[in-house]
């Protein structure tokens, strides 16, 4: 049995993970992920011939407050992480609710958020670089390990070739 | 994360998980 996941500590145990990534954009609270472009930023870093410099820049890095900016870079980032999901890794995640990415740019969801971070997590330990990405989670704090492996067995429950 | 403790026995079953997933073969079907 998959425990079950608390999806605001998801939040702050895959922040710590998304640090690791040392991207160009601050991220050092819940809130600096919410406009969608550390995300789309640690996707380059993750696969850069799939989330390349084409697909980057239709993520605008300038949206300030404007929520609805946000969730427009949400949405493309949710769309990036499905598309790659299916034709890179030729899987496909069954029952996982896509997050509600308006709950993410209007008011800082932290559980939504955990549960796009969930997604994000995924594509690094299933990717060609997977073993690069394993071996930081597995120099991180035990806590956040568990944390992680809860968030990863959760997605294995649903995943399907 | 107040329900986890660091003890041998969770540092087993971390370190099988993850070296599980390592070994687990992934990726693109092409």
């Amino acid at each position: 049995n998959v425990a079950t996941v608390d999806r605001v500590e998801l939040c702050e145990s895959l922040l710590t993970w998304i640090q690791t990534f040392n991207v160009d954009s601050p991220c050092q609270t819940v809130e600096d992920l919410t406009n969608g472009v550390v995300m789309a930023q640690v996707l380059q870093k993750i696969d850069p011939s799939f989330f390349d410099e084409n697909w980057m820049s239709k993520v605008k890095t300038e949206v300030g407050d404007n929520w609805r900016l946000k969730v427009s870079n949400l949405k493309k980032v949710i769309k990036g992480i499905l598309d790659y999901n299916h034709q890179v890794l030729g899987q496909q995640i069954n029952d996982f609710a896509i997050p509600d990415v308006n709950l993410i740019g209007e008011i800082s969801d932290a559980a939504e958020l955990g549960r796009m971070l969930q997604l994000i997590l995924s594509c690094a330990v299933n990717c060609e670089q997977k073993h690069e990405y394993i071996q930081t989670i597995m120099g991180m704090e035990e806590s956040v390990q568990h944390v992680v492996m809860t968030a990863i067995q959760e997605l294995m429950s649903k995943e399907t070739p | 994360n107040p329900q986890f403790r660091s003890t041998a026995a969770n540092e087993g079953v971390l370190a099988n998980f993850f070296n599980s997933l390592l070994s687990k073969k992934t990726g693109s079907p092409g």
